[in-house]
């Protein structure tokens, strides 16, 4: 899981 | 999700509604002979909303939203990204297609060029992003246009002078969310292992920063109890 976690903001 | 966050939603989600409701009345009260007396002040005037605003918030969330159909977050996030898209759109379609929206919509005054707002940020985020693809090129670029995309609307308001509520409403509503998001990343810093992202938290101060004018007016309008009025 190497995905930029402010992908889960809007 | 903390509280911050979820404020932040809200107030966006508030500002989308408030945008809707201002259009609802407009489209409700055309026609009738006796107008409410907000449909008579909308009317009388411009609207006050920025459709090139409109147009790069749209461009915003479809540049921003791609992963929708590839990656899963929450039932939540899903939602959200569905409603920011479709309101959005429907704002965008209402201005420009509307037999009476359109007609309350300014066009001699809202003149910026979405042009000189979209080059800068497409190239900017060709050069500084986290990971060269396609879908983080675009997640990219759509948060510095997110960070710039009130400028036409600002600049509206400060030529129109005469602000209606819902207008005032709908700006201070976007500028509390991005505050309220720039209190989320501070609170996930120090909760979150190896929470860093200098781009979103740059691109989000900046975006904020844009407000400050606007809210130093805003509350003392407030405060003082009269019009919300900008200085020319």
């Amino acid at each position: 899981k190497n995905q930029p976690s402010t992908h889960d903001e809007l | 999700m903390n509280i911050f966050r979820l404020a932040g939603d809200m107030t966006h989600l508030m500002s989308v509604l408030v945008l809707l409701l201002k259009i609802h009345t407009i489209k409700s009260c055309a026609g009738k002979s006796y107008p409410c007396s907000l449909c008579f002040i909308l009317l009388e005037s411009s609207s006050g909303i920025s459709l090139k605003t409109q147009e790069l918030y749209a461009l915003v969330f479809a540049t921003r939203y791609l992963d929708i159909f590839t990656d899963f977050i929450s039932v939540y996030n899903t939602i959200m990204k569905l409603i920011f898209l479709g309101s959005s759109f429907s704002i965008v379609w209402y201005i420009r297609r509307h037999k009476i929206v359109r007609r309350s919509y300014d066009k001699d005054q809202d003149t910026f060029r979405h042009f000189f707002l979209v080059l800068p940020c497409l190239l900017l985020a060709l050069i500084i992003n986290e990971k060269f693809t396609f879908k983080e090129v675009l997640w990219t670029f759509s948060l510095y246009l997110e960070a710039v995309a009130i400028l036409p609307q600002l600049i509206l308001l400060q030529r129109t002078r005469n602000i209606d509520n819902l207008t005032g409403q709908y700006v201070f509503l976007l500028g509390a969310y991005r505050a309220l998001y720039i209190l989320n990343w501070i609170y996930r810093y120090f909760t979150e292992p190896h929470y860093v992202h200098w781009i979103t938290w740059i691109s989000g101060l900046v975006q904020t920063l844009l407000y400050a004018d606007f809210f130093y007016y805003y509350f003392s309008s407030l405060k003082n109890n009269v019009k919300l009025k900008l200085p020319a």
